[in-house]
């Protein structure tokens, strides 16, 4: 699945989605990436985040909705993104799944919950501080 | 580290970046950004859980899920469990810019996509097809099913509703490229 947010130099802010879900899932079944909140969630006056993963949980919490409203309240980006990622790892421990954020002013973070076989999730920033698409990366909680 | 533009997305799927970093360099919305740096990676199958030819359902169907959002004005399209559609993103864009609703699924989104000029095609490639199979060879695991028989942990479908319900941990689905 990707997930995108773009902020303009003047502050229009936009998030999208796009995926073919799980492998072998249930016929009619949706993930979380259309569902708005969920997949992501974008307000120019407070920020935009995208989340990956096991969409059949994390839509239960919508953690794209939660780390913007935090970021609106002040928190920093990384520090939204690790609450949106506690708030699921509270009921479902092990599961799969990373989130992005950023805020009005440019600043971002990640945060990825950290299960068997993962334990560092790799995202892409493009800002005009480089001249290519950088590869970060964030150790998972 | 902070500077606007700025574009961010899900795992190392550089293309999709450089794509919307492009749109927004030519003078391009953020919206145009992201729906051409998803519809990157739409066209290119980013790892196989994006766009056609992955993730086939149970039946070896491809499906997507596509969103785009307008943080300005709070605008919404999405489209679900859309079929024979290769560009998600872009109906998604329609179904904001040409309906009132938010979200469109199934069938009746791929007849309002194709209404809207998006062409109708198979999704299903030979890796699909050879990922459904091995599926089926594999007596259909891993799977999504419980309460049900016969036991789905070990046999495919058709199934049918076990009279008794347990409740039991959610299995772990975690599968590098099956993803949402």
């Amino acid at each position: 699945t990707i997930g995108m947010i773009a902020f303009s130099q003047d502050g229009h802010v936009a998030a999208g989605t796009s995926t073919n879900g799980l492998m072998h899932k249930v016929p009619g079944r949706v993930g979380d990436s259309p569902i708005v909140g969920a997949g992501a969630y974008a307000d120019s006056s407070a920020g935009a985040a995208a989340a990956t993963g096991d969409g059949d949980v994390m839509m239960r919490f919508l953690p794209s909705y939660l780390a913007v409203e935090l970021m609106r309240a002040g928190a920093d980006p990384s520090a939204a993104c690790e609450t949106a990622i506690s708030r699921i790892k509270r009921h479902h421990s092990e599961f799969f799944g990373a989130i992005i954020c950023a805020n009005t002013t440019g600043h971002y973070g990640a945060a990825c919950n950290k299960s068997p076989g993962f334990s560092k999730f790799q995202y892409m920033v493009r800002d005009s501080k480089s001249d290519t698409p950088v590869l970060k990366s964030v150790d998972c909680i | 580290h902070a500077s606007l533009p700025l574009v961010i997305n899900t795992w190392p799927f550089k293309n999709a970046t450089a794509a919307a970093w492009s749109v927004l360099q030519s003078g391009g919305s953020v919206l145009d950004a992201v729906e051409k740096g998803c519809a990157r990676c739409e066209i290119e199958q980013c790892d196989g859980s994006v766009g056609y030819g992955g993730s086939p359902d149970e039946s070896g169907e491809t499906t997507l899920d596509a969103m785009i959002m307008n943080g300005d004005t709070m605008d919404v399209g999405a489209v679900a469990d859309l079929r024979r559609i290769k560009n998600a993103i872009g109906v998604a864009r329609a179904v904001m810019e040409r309906t009132d609703h938010t979200l469109l699924v199934g069938e009746s989104a791929s007849v309002f996509a194709e209404n809207m000029g998006f062409i109708a095609e198979d999704l299903t490639t030979n890796r699909s097809l050879n990922t459904f199979s091995q599926w089926l060879k594999g007596n259909c695991q891993p799977n999504y099913r419980k309460n049900v028989f016969p036991d789905p942990s070990i046999s495919c479908g058709p199934y049918k509703p076990r009279v008794t319900l347990q409740r039991r941990k959610r299995v772990r689905h975690m599968y590098r490229h099956s993803h949402d």
